[in-house]
């Protein structure tokens, strides 16, 4: 049925994923998969980093190579996967 | 494929494994044969050995765990990551270690293993009907002391098949109890509990005395989780309580409103507006077998792959009928090396034959295994009649007759590529050439020519009256007339004309075969026909099979799949076919190659 009233958005406790922004989620996940490291992050400036990540990240996933936040990467970001890193040890 | 920098791997082929501790989610049995199937995968095409023990420290230590459970590495709650695994070496490393914030399943839902009851441990079947009502989770009506059961048939008012759920009262895991249940209620640190709790514990597992007194007997276990648990949230484990209130409202089923993501939650009280405990309802979990399957590679000493298809593809999908990918299989034997029968040194009389299921021999070239000495032409065990004439065979009231191909097939779709098909309806040389059928369309293959892969082609217009799903086909030697099978009805073209439908009973075959799986041509006018584990030997002139038939395919092809999907020769060589391998047997019936259907017979890239 339709709703008559907007839905109400409650915050649930607990919850470990909540309000990262879609930038927010990218940085974490390139940082955490080994796309980029800090040092890296904060020695180039932060758009040329993280376009330069997200394109490792595309290539060894077999994403278009965009370097851009696109659909299909927050996509791939969001997927259940295996905790192991994709670049480094 | 990718190994760990400084290719990392195990010093010995004979790894041991141990379990630490079990999900709550499933039972243990499910699990340890989901972790003895994923290692499986693994041994199926190296040398490598696999086995579990109970105490000491193995080579791979496995564990379920959640958020930060003691390497430094947390998990994240449910969804996100999954599990993780260390490379080869000594203490940690070669360890598995499994998030248990997410729900474990076999990848489609719930698995409710029952016990006791009448129904040999069987799962629960959802629905069942119980008293004329439907019901799609264990319950407790129709009994007194609280136990929940389930059908495991769809109707326990007809077939009265039941079994006991998972429960607290029926059993614990781990701990120090023994698997008794627990006793309710019990003391704990001066309390009193009436249900399974996670006070005094930091990992969240939910625990029980099993006796009235903690405090006093120390005696303990783990609660299993009732099919109704939550997962994650801030009431892991904990059952639904139904009806509950949130924002005011009474909900008696699982809910998404409050959330924008559409996940369906429940409370684990009976008000959340006042209590603010709940979790997510259960939904289709992940695989505890793919996901060992791909952390147990990282065990082994492979990194992550970028083929997408590749098991070791750092993203979870779910694939009903797990095959490993050859990207796989190169990265393993890349560190170990191939299975001992694809090697020259392997000895049948030794080692024995490979066994159906085992995977095939890609690796550094050494996978083509022995070959055979000069052919030995098979034996035909009857004097063969001579040749008859193409488009002799007389027409019956119930056959028709229509044209037949013409000599040159035209491409109907050429952009449709045979590499990309997963296994083909049937498969078998036709003038010299290979033909694969699919779905009304066929591609040709010759070794002659080297072509390459021709097609796709439409079988209506090159046979025209066939169904587009042919179940097997052959050309008799002797006539070049060409018989094609599907279910029950067979075909038999001849120059411009055809013969059929006709039922396969009328070759003498009985109700006891179902399609016909292939055929080989034995001899001038001989050949055999496979249908299930058996196969019939038909005189092509007289179009009848031999007395004495059907014979156990067993008898004689020994160490080939005896659930062949297509069968057919090949250059004086059969070959059986099962998903996407193929076991090829010299005419001495020794299996001489397991190989790829698209990668060694087709030539895919």
């Amino acid at each position: 049925p339709l709703q008559s009233k907007p839905q109400a958005v409650v915050t649930f406790p607990g919850e470990l994923v909540s309000g990262l922004s879609d930038l927010e989620l990218a940085e974490s996940y390139l940082l955490r998969f080994g796309y980029t490291t800090a040092a890296e992050a904060r020695t180039s400036s932060k758009h040329v980093s993280l376009a330069k990540a997200l394109r490792k990240m595309q290539k060894q996933l077999g994403l278009e190579e965009t370097g851009e936040l696109d659909a299909r990467t927050l996509e791939a970001m969001r997927a259940p996967r295996c905790g192991v890193p994709d670049v480094g040890t | 494929f990718l190994t760990f920098e400084g290719d990392l791997k195990w010093d010995h082929m004979d790894l041991t494994y141990r379990v630490m501790n079990y999900s709550p989610d499933l039972d243990r049995a499910v699990i340890d044969d989901a972790f003895k199937r994923a290692f499986k995968v693994w041994s199926d095409v190296t040398p490598l050995t696999f086995t579990q023990i109970y105490s000491g420290e193995a080579d791979i230590m496995i564990m379920f765990g959640s958020r930060e459970h003691g390497d430094g590495y947390p998990f994240d709650g449910k969804d996100g990551l999954l599990a993780h695994a260390f490379p080869p070496g000594r203490g940690i490393q070669g360890d598995a270690h499994f998030d248990d914030d997410e729900l474990w399943t076999l990848g489609t839902g719930l698995v409710v293993k029952t016990r006791h009851g009448n129904a040999n441990g069987a799962d629960c079947h959802f629905p069942f009907v119980f008293e004329g009502r439907s019901y799609s989770q264990c319950i407790t009506e129709g009994r007194t002391d609280g136990l929940p059961w389930c059908a495991t048939t769809a109707s326990y008012d007809r077939d009265k098949k039941y079994g006991f759920c998972p429960s607290e009262l029926l059993y614990t895991n781990g701990g120090n109890s023994d698997g008794a249940p627990c006793v309710f209620p019990f003391v704990f640190d001066g309390t009193s509990y009436n249900a399974c709790t996670t006070d005094g514990r930091s990992d969240s597992y939910r625990w029980c005395a099993t006796t009235a007194n903690f405090d006093q007997d120390k005696k303990y276990g783990f609660c299993p989780n009732r099919d109704t648990a939550v997962i994650g949230g801030n009431s892991q484990g904990d059952p639904c309580v139904f009806p509950f209130t949130f924002l005011g409202q009474s909900y008696s089923a699982c809910t998404s409103q409050g959330r924008q993501d559409g996940k369906l939650w429940c409370a684990t009280t009976s008000n959340y507006d006042t209590d603010k405990k709940w979790g997510f309802c259960p939904d289709r979990g992940y695989s505890i077998f793919l996901v060992a399957a791909h952390e147990f590679g990282h065990s082994l000493g492979l990194d992550h792959s970028s083929v997408r298809e590749a098991l070791m593809y750092p993203m979870y999908s779910y694939v009903q009928d797990f095959q490993l990918d050859p990207d796989d299989v190169r990265g393993i034997q890349y560190l170990y090396g191939e299975q001992p029968w694809c090697s020259q040194e392997w000895d049948p009389m030794v080692l024995g034959w490979p066994q159906p299921h085992a995977l095939p021999c890609i690796g550094s070239g050494r996978g083509s295994g022995p070959e055979p000495t000069a052919p030995v032409p098979a034996p035909t065990e009857e004097p063969q009649p001579l040749p008859t004439e193409a488009g002799s065979t007389s027409t019956t009231e119930e056959e028709e007759e229509t044209p037949a191909p013409t000599a040159e097939p035209i491409p109907v779709d050429p952009s449709r590529d045979a590499c990309v098909e997963n296994n083909f309806d049937a498969i078998t040389e036709i003038n010299g050439e290979l033909h694969f059928f699919k779905d009304g369309k066929y591609w040709t293959l010759s070794s002659f020519w080297d072509s390459g892969i021709q097609g796709a082609f439409s079988i209506a217009d090159a046979w025209p009256g066939l169904p587009a799903v042919i179940d097997a086909a052959f050309q008799d030697v002797l006539t070049k007339r060409v018989f094609f099978f599907a279910g029950r009805q067979f075909w038999v073209f001849s120059g411009k004309s055809v013969l059929g439908p006709r039922g396969i009973e009328k070759l003498g075959i009985g109700k006891e075969a179902g399609r016909i799986s292939g055929a080989l041509q034995r001899g001038r006018g001989k050949v055999l026909l496979f249908s299930g584990e058996s196969y019939w030997r038909l005189d092509v002139k007289v179009q009848r099979v031999d007395k004495g038939y059907p014979r156990a395919t067993d008898d004689i092809f020994t160490g080939v799949p005896l659930d062949a999907h297509n069968v057919f020769l090949y250059q004086d060589k059969y070959h059986f076919c099962r998903g996407s391998f193929y076991w090829r047997m010299t005419p001495r019936y020794q299996v001489d190659r397991v190989g790829y259907v698209k990668y060694d017979i087709l030539q895919c890239p």
